[in-house]
């Protein structure tokens, strides 16, 4: 059995701090932040666990 | 002649075994040829009848290598529904542990997890692969900002949609359309307006619905196109019905909440991406596989609005890994159960596929929805029926709605981590 999630979510991401993250720094989308993966192809993950977020 | 009539000696012996099969095979051959030829007769009458829009129902041929070929000419469903019966055959008692150790033992369960500690409760696999777990076994994840795994599992392929195309595993793509169905969905509503009254009661949102226009992101809706979609005789019909079960108070509020602070999509976002002056959006995928071991129960990722559910009656092929590395397209070949609704950020698309061992979905909160079932054909000719009623064409799925389930949010809530349904055997 297999579950598909298809959503839409904001672009964008937030830099890191190395990538001088700041408020001076990056467009007013990467302020706000946009969609990152928390996940690699082949891992596991259990229920309630955090697999992206904005 | 004579001679030979008068002379010859008549013996009578039994027919051999083999013989009577293969006659009896031949003959039940010539009936099923025959009786496809009819139907191909009468099909073709009808369509000629009707000028070539009469409602198709094919068998799956799908492409691909030799496994997949034999795999497609076996009765997926049937054999998947005697799989499911033979699992609900009651275990001895003292047969029952051991069992369910050995089962464990080769597919990785986690015994510990597991809320009923004495495996005798069990009476057969099918209720022991339907298990729950211990309260707090799967604490979820505190940043109210993340989506959460829907299932125990493994991640097979996640990313970016791409002009409506989705990637399989090993670059094999499909298309939305395929999976979740060609046509806007019954209810398309966009997500409350973030208000600066957050304390606004109920009673002034069941007032502003009932008004005649609804202000959107600056462009006015008729409340008819906006939650039905714009009218039009090119717009098929599909033969839906409200399914939806009651939500509970906590559920609903909770989902309010998190749908007042988005920013989602307008009605028009019908799986393409919304890019608007304040936020731009793209759409993303994730596909998460289930082994047998696994907690077969799903859970819902965050808070959203359930406002529609479309039943694909289509094959049981399996969904391990190698066969969706195989068979192109393998998701939208099976059955499954495609739950459409909206998210704070915009549309939110849940789909359980089913697979040959575990064929039967349940959603919690659908009453009617009945898959890999003698049913499940009477649902889908519903739906082709009405079809063919209204000279439409037959659409490939089933689908109802659950605008009853909420007066406020028109669709069923469901709050993260809430369970929705699960796998069952068979």
């Amino acid at each position: 059995s297999t579950i598909v999630l298809v959503f839409e979510a904001p672009k964008g991401r937030r830099p890191s701090f190395d990538e001088g993250w700041g408020e001076a720094s990056g467009t007013e989308e990467d302020r706000r932040g946009g969609w990152r993966w928390n996940i690699k192809p082949g891992q596991y993950v259990q229920v309630g666990q955090a697999i992206g977020w904005v | 002649l004579r001679t030979a009539l008068r002379d010859t000696k008549v013996v009578w012996k039994p027919i051999p075994i083999g013989l009577g099969i293969a006659f009896l095979g031949g003959f039940q051959f010539y009936r099923t040829q025959a009786r496809h030829n009819e139907e191909e007769k009468a099909r073709q009458q009808q369509e000629l009848e009707d000028g070539g829009k009469a409602p198709k129902r094919q068998r799956i041929r799908p492409s691909g290598p030799w496994q997949v070929q034999i795999m497609s000419t076996l009765p997926l469903k049937a054999m998947s529904r005697i799989w499911g019966r033979f699992n609900e055959l009651e275990i001895p008692y003292y047969l029952r542990v051991p069992g369910f150790k050995l089962y464990g033992w080769i597919f990785g369960v986690n015994f510990d997890e597991i809320n009923e500690p004495d495996l005798h409760v069990f009476p057969n696999l099918a209720s022991f692969f339907y298990r729950t777990l211990k309260p707090g076994a799967r604490p979820l994840d505190p940043n109210p900002n993340a989506l959460l795994s829907p299932a125990d599992g493994k991640v097979i392929q996640f990313g970016t949609i791409d002009n409506g195309e989705v990637e399989q595993v090993k670059g094999v793509t499909y298309s939305l359309d395929a999976l979740l169905g060609s046509q806007k969905p019954t209810r398309a509503t966009p997500n409350p307006k973030p208000s600066a009254d957050r304390s606004k009661s109920a009673d002034q949102e069941i007032i502003r619905a009932d008004e005649e226009f609804a202000q959107v992101n600056g462009i006015s809706y008729t409340l008819p196109n906006l939650f039905s979609g714009p009218e039009s005789k090119d717009t098929p019909k599909t033969a839906t019905e409200d399914q939806s079960t009651p939500a509970r108070a906590s559920s609903e509020q909770e989902v309010r909440d998190s749908l007042a602070l988005g920013d989602g999509g307008t009605p028009d976002s019908w799986w393409q991406p919304v890019s608007t002056s304040a936020r731009p959006t793209a759409l993303y995928y994730a596909v998460i596989y289930l082994a047998p071991g696994d907690y077969h129960r799903f859970h819902s990722p965050c808070s959203w609005v359930v406002e529609s559910r479309r039943h694909f009656a289509g094959e049981l092929f399996s969904v391990s890994p190698y066969l969706q590395r195989t068979l192109p397209g393998l998701f939208t070949l099976n059955e499954r159960v495609v739950l459409l609704g909206r998210w704070r950020y915009g549309f939110f698309s849940y789909t359980p596929v089913g697979a040959t061992n575990v064929g039967s979905i349940k959603i919690n909160f659908d009453k009617e929805l009945r898959t890999n079932s003698l049913t499940t054909d009477t649902a889908a000719d519903r739906a082709a029926a009405a079809a063919a009623e209204n000279k439409q064409p037959y659409s490939g799925f089933a689908e109802a709605t659950y605008n009853g389930a909420s007066a406020l949010l028109h669709g069923q809530p469901l709050k993260r981590g809430e369970e929705m349904g699960g796998f069952q055997l068979g």
